[in-house]
């Protein structure tokens, strides 16, 4: 464990708990993409797998349980809470999030590190979550008014694995030279795809005006 | 057993 893996997933941890703060403190989920939520939770079941089967530590099996259980507490909130399900932007949320889980299925098929049932769900696991926020970024741009937790949410999911993509350098240099480039493809995607985000959210905290992407 | 086989990351 280095300081980048800590903190990267401290700050994971917490876009996790500031989403059901969210939830919980307003009773809503205006601006939350719930198919982005969904993408995560089939992200975690799929790569935590070996929950039951691998103990790597006590740290790593009680943040897997805590990631599974939080992201299909959120799902469920969004579709059976009767005061939250109300405030889902059901007609916003039209990304056919359908098409990144088959085709990162696909890619784990072609490009994985072994041919077998977890290695390939591992990569799924890691291609999927490379594209999961893309709804929620669809979402942010419709939605004009991104209130500042949802806002958060999103700033803190993206700065999760820009400090992995740190612990990887770190590992890389430290660790013998093993080349993962699974993770470090999918985690350069991933990170790449909230610059605009990460840009605007800049811009909205330096003229300190509300968050607004640009459709 | 090597650092790819066992996945110690979250």
């Amino acid at each position: 464990m280095n300081a980048f893996r800590f903190l990267g997933d401290m700050t994971h941890l917490f876009s996790v708990l500031v989403l059901l703060l969210k939830i919980y403190a307003t009773k809503s989920c205006s601006g939350v993409s719930r198919k982005t939520q969904e993408l995560y939770m089939v992200v975690f079941v799929a790569r935590y797998m070996d929950l039951f089967t691998d103990y790597i530590s006590l740290y790593n099996s009680v943040m897997k349980v805590v990631f599974i259980t939080s992201s299909a507490a959120i799902v469920w909130c969004m579709r059976r809470h009767p005061q939250v399900r109300r405030t889902y932007d059901r007609d916003q949320d039209t990304f056919r999030h359908v098409v990144l889980v088959a085709a990162s299925f696909v890619l784990a098929l072609i490009f994985n590190e072994r041919f077998t049932f977890r290695e390939i769900c591992w990569a799924f696991s890691i291609y999927l979550e490379a594209v999961a926020i893309l709804p929620q970024l669809v979402l942010l741009q419709r939605s004009r008014n991104v209130d500042n937790l949802t806002g958060q949410y999103v700033l803190f999911l993206g700065a999760y694995r820009a400090f992995y993509i740190l612990n990887w350098i770190y590992r890389y240099f430290t660790e013998g030279h093993t080349s993962r480039w699974i993770p470090w493809i999918a985690g350069l995607v991933q990170t790449a795809l909230y610059a605009d985000f990460f840009y605007y959210y800049f811009l909205s905290w330096k003229n300190n005006v509300k968050l607004e992407l640009p459709a | 057993d090597s650092y790819a086989e066992k996945k110690d990351e979250l």
